[in-house]
This record gives structure tokens, C-alpha cells and sequence, in this order.
């Protein structure tokens, strides 16, 4: 039954975007972080065909059904997560980048990340001075249930806070640092593991850059309709 | 060759040199003079995906700067000028398309900026360390399937320098460019001497009919306790072909149960 096919007309060397009707299941296994339960798997994969002549692509992607919440406790100033309704108690680790030549390999990203997962950590923080993390290492966050806070190209001491203070406004090109980002929220938003996205470390992005990635990252609007009741 | 909605990752047969010891430019490399490692020759066997400094360890022109001070006998970048760590990297690849097929040359990232010469054609990339780049390559490449790919990669724009004293991200200058801060050094690393220059992620070729499959969303919402929920998926679909195409889009769910068996 999760097997869909619709019928879309393209036109001549043009780009159009498809939604799907959503597909429907009922009870499927919960991917859940390092801890609280299994890290369940499916495969997705969405095919082209075009008339007259067959095959055109195909993709796929390994996802995780599951539901992140995190909201800042007003008691305590913290934040708070919750997977799939569930509170979680974060035992997280901080990430700077695996090797300062960039030599990143699979097996190096599953070894690192294994790691984390065998010292009973359920998150990891990659820190703004560093990495918008590869594809290959959430894939291994994906598998060993590590939760990922991933921040943006801000930091403190560079942008607005340092000694001496410098880049009060941050990077020169914000619509450079803006399209980076939308670039690299596609290329990683379909991983389970992503929790998070930070603007930046011990600092605020320049207000412009904040706004437009509160717009762009803000909560799904089919998030606040519940779905009509699910005919049979 | 790739199949349909594969893609071919180019990570091997890499070859580098300085940008300052090379006598061609991309259209000779890619066309009349196609660069060999020898024996008087600037070219080396190269790191991609990697940055120039992984390459020059990897061919012990520089010591591995992760080992005792040995990082202190590196040239900075800061006191070599931008010329120095500037790169060009080559590559053959094979690729014999069929009717009705297009081919893209994509990167995944490179930092910081770079131009692209594939058969004799150039393009420039633009700037940025966080974006990825897709070239339509369908048009230049050979017909017998042999092709050449040569890529120059320059330095962040603002590399900075490292004050005596070091401290948090250098001098900050590398601040002004949307890339990784870290390089001029902070209180756990030493100042990266090229900055992380390179084609730091991976490139690839992938093939495709006129239906092309573009940066699909997968979002899942629940409902009743986690009993009733629905995954909603959006794609962008291009069309490469000068025809309106009436296509089938598909998209299917499976579960992998243990080992190999998958639950449709």
C-alpha cells in the first residue's frame, strides 16, 4: 500500500514542484535516539518515468518516522526535547569536525560517530566555527540514534564579540550566507537525526540573517491543521 | 557508466598542482595539453574529496602539521599570499551518453571558489564554502566517452593572519566569508595554513533522461498517539527536454526487515 503513482505534465525545459498526497500509515515503527528505543529505517524512493521514454531518475533516501519537539523551559532557561512525545534527558557531546584537512571518509564518520553512540550520547552539537555536516555523517547519526544541533557560520569571537570585536555585522555577502544556508538545509534536511538548526555560537546572526532564517526554518504550516479524519 | 538516477562518484585518478607552476590554462589542460605526473612535472597525485594541504601531506611536500610543532614549519597562508594555495585539479572521466539523456557534474562543496573547464568549455563558480554546484555537461562532452576535467580552486577571499599571540579565529578576517572560522586557529587547533582550500566534498556524474528528480522534502506528521501518521513528500521536477513531458511519478515505501529482505 505505499506504493504511489501521479501523473505530472512538465513543461518544455521548466521546473515545477510536486506535492505528493500524503501517503498514509498506520502504527509504523518510531525511529527513536541512542537510548530510547530502535533507530527504524525506510526506504523512500520517488522515480521519473517519462512517456515514450521510460525511466528519467530515481532517488532515494533511508527515513525515520519520529517527532522532535524542543522548547526553551521558562523554570529553568533551558531547553527542553522531546522525541515522538517522549522527554529526553540530552547527554550530548560537542563537534568540531573530524580531521582539520577535511580527509572525511565513511568510515571515518562511523567510527567517530559509533563512538559517541557507544558512550551513551543521544546528541551532538556541531559548533558554528566548524561544519555544515556532511550528508555521510548524519546517515551514521541516522543509524546510531545520535540526535544533531547544528549551527550556522556565526560565532562569537569572529562576528561581534571577540577581542578585538570585529564583523559586528558578520560575513560582507549576507544573501552569499543566506543562500548557503538554503543550500545546505536541502542537502540535510531528510535526515531523522537533524534536531536543531543554530543560528550561530554564543552569538546571534546580524538581524537580517536571523529573520530570514527564522522565516525560512519556521514550523511547517500543515503542522498547525489537524488532518481531516483519514477516510477508511 | 552511470545508470539512470545513479551517480558516479569521482574520487579517484585525482592529480594537483600550484596554480603559479602551471604554464596552461584550462582550456589547453582540458583540450591540447593534458597535464601527467613525471619526473620534472608540478603535477602530483591529489586528495579529492580534500583540501590542498591533504595533498600535499599525502605527497609529503609538507610534513603532517598534527604531529609536534611540525605545523609551525608550514607556510601561512597570510605570509605566502593567496597565489600559493592556489590549486588546479585534474581528472579524466568516462561518460558515453544515449538519446534522450542529459549529464550533470555535480560538487558538493568546494571552498572557495573555482573555475571549471571540462573538454576545452570554462565555467566559474561562484563563491562559498557551503553550497553545492551542478554542471549541465550534456553538450561538451566527447562522443567516444572520454573526457578531461580541470578545476582551479581559490582561497577564501579573507584568509587573515594570525597574530603572535594567537587567540580565537586569528585576526577574524576570515569572518567576512561565508566558510568554517576555525582555520585561523582557536584554543583546541593551530591556524590551518590553506585555510581548508579545496574540493572538500564529493564530485560526481550523474545521468538522467529529460525527468529530473530535483532536492525532495520528506516530512512525517502524526496523529492519535502515533497510531494514524502520514509522510508528505514535495520534489522539484525539472525538464531538460524542449518538449512538455507527461510523466509518472512515483514513490515508494519499504521497510527493511533484518538482513536483505524488504517488506513492501
Amino acid at each position: 500500500e505505499h506504493l504511489q503513482t501521479e501523473k505530472v505534465s512538465v513543461p518544455a525545459q521548466g521546473r515545477i514542484q510536486h506535492t505528493f498526497t500524503p501517503l498514509y500509515f498506520y502504527k509504523p515503527e518510531l525511529w527513536w535516539p541512542n537510548g530510547m528505543g530502535k533507530q527504524t529505517l525506510y526506504n523512500v524512493s520517488i522515480t521519473i518515468d517519462v512517456k515514450d521514454i521510460g525511466e528519467s531518475d530515481s532517488w532515494t533516501q533511508p527515513f525515520g518516522f519520529r517527532k522532535i519537539e524542543s522548547d526553551i523551559d521558562s523554570g529553568t532557561g533551558g531547553r527542553l526535547f522531546k522525541v515522538n512525545g517522549e522527554p529526553i534527558f540530552i547527554r550530548g557531546g560537542n563537534w568540531i569536525l573530524s580531521d582539520g584537512l577535511l580527509r572525511l571518509s565513511k568510515e571515518r564518520y562511523r567510527t567517530d560517530i559509533k563512538f559517541h553512540a557507544d558512550m551513551n550520547m543521544n546528541m551532538i552539537r556541531c559548533w558554528g566555527g566548524g561544519l555544515a555536516e556532511r550528508p555521510e555523517f548524519y546517515h551514521f547519526c541516522d543509524i546510531y540514534g545520535l540526535l544533531v544541533w547544528q549551527e550556522f557560520w556565526i560565532t562569537g569571537d569572529v562576528d561581534g564579540r571577540g577581542v578585538p570585536v570585529s564583523n559586528p555585522n558578520g560575513p560582507l555577502d549576507h544573501d552569499l550566507f543566506l543562500l548557503c544556508a538554503r543550500d545546505t538545509v536541502k542537502l540535510l534536511r531528510n535526515h531523522p537525526s537533524l534536531a536543531l538548526w543554530v543560528g550561530g555560537n554564543e552569538q546571534v546572526p546580524p538581524k537580517d540573517i536571523n529573520a530570514a532564517l527564522e522565516h525560512d526554518l519556521r514550523l511547517h504550516p500543515l503542522f498547525n491543521t489537524q488532518m481531516l479524519e483519514h477516510s477508511s | 557508466m552511470a545508470e539512470i538516477g545513479k551517480k558516479t562518484v569521482l574520487d579517484s585518478g585525482w592529480i594537483a598542482a600550484r596554480s603559479t607552476e602551471v604554464g596552461y590554462c584550462g582550456v589547453e589542460l582540458t583540450t591540447t595539453n593534458p597535464p601527467s605526473i613525471g619526473a620534472d612535472s608540478p603535477w602530483m597525485e591529489a586528495v579529492v574529496p580534500g583540501t590542498v594541504l591533504a595533498t600535499l601531506v599525502k605527497n609529503k611536500a609538507i610534513p603532517d602539521p598534527f604531529y609536534g610543532l611540525e605545523n609551525e614549519t608550514i607556510t601561512d597562508i597570510a605570509d605566502s599570499g593567496r597565489d600559493y594555495y592556489t590549486f588546479w585539479f585534474f581528472t579524466k572521466f568516462q561518460c558515453k551518453r544515449l538519446v534522450n539523456q542529459y549529464v550533470h557534474l555535480n560538487f558538493r562543496a568546494i571552498n572557495y571558489s573555482a573555475e571549471v573547464y571540462v573538454n576545452g568549455h570554462k565555467t566559474v563558480l561562484p563563491k562559498g564554502m557551503f553550497r553545492r554546484h551542478t554542471l549541465d555537461v550534456t553538450d561538451i562532452l566527447h562522443p567516444e566517452g572520454s573526457n578531461l576535467l580541470a578545476v582551479t580552486v581559490h582561497p577564501p577571499d579573507h584568509p587573515g593572519s594570525i597574530p603572535p599571540s594567537g587567540g580565537q579565529g586569528g585576526d577574524h578576517e576570515i569572518g567576512k566569508d561565508v566558510a568554517a572560522q576555525y582555520v585561523e586557529g582557536w584554543d583546541w587547533i593551530c591556524p590551518i595554513r590553506d585555510r581548508n582550500t579545496g574540493i572538500w566534498d564529493e564530485v560526481s556524474i550523474s545521468v538522467t533522461g529529460p525527468g529530473k528528480i530535483i532536492d525532495p522534502h520528506l516530512v512525517s506528521t502524526f496523529f492519535d498517539d502515533y497510531e494514524r501518521v502520514y509522510l508528505h513528500v514535495t520534489t522539484e521536477l525539472e525538464n531538460k527536454s524542449t518538449w512538455v513531458t507527461e510523466c509518472s511519478l512515483n514513490v515508494q515505501v519499504t521497510a527493511e526487515l533484518e538482513g536483505d529482505i524488504c517488506l513492501v
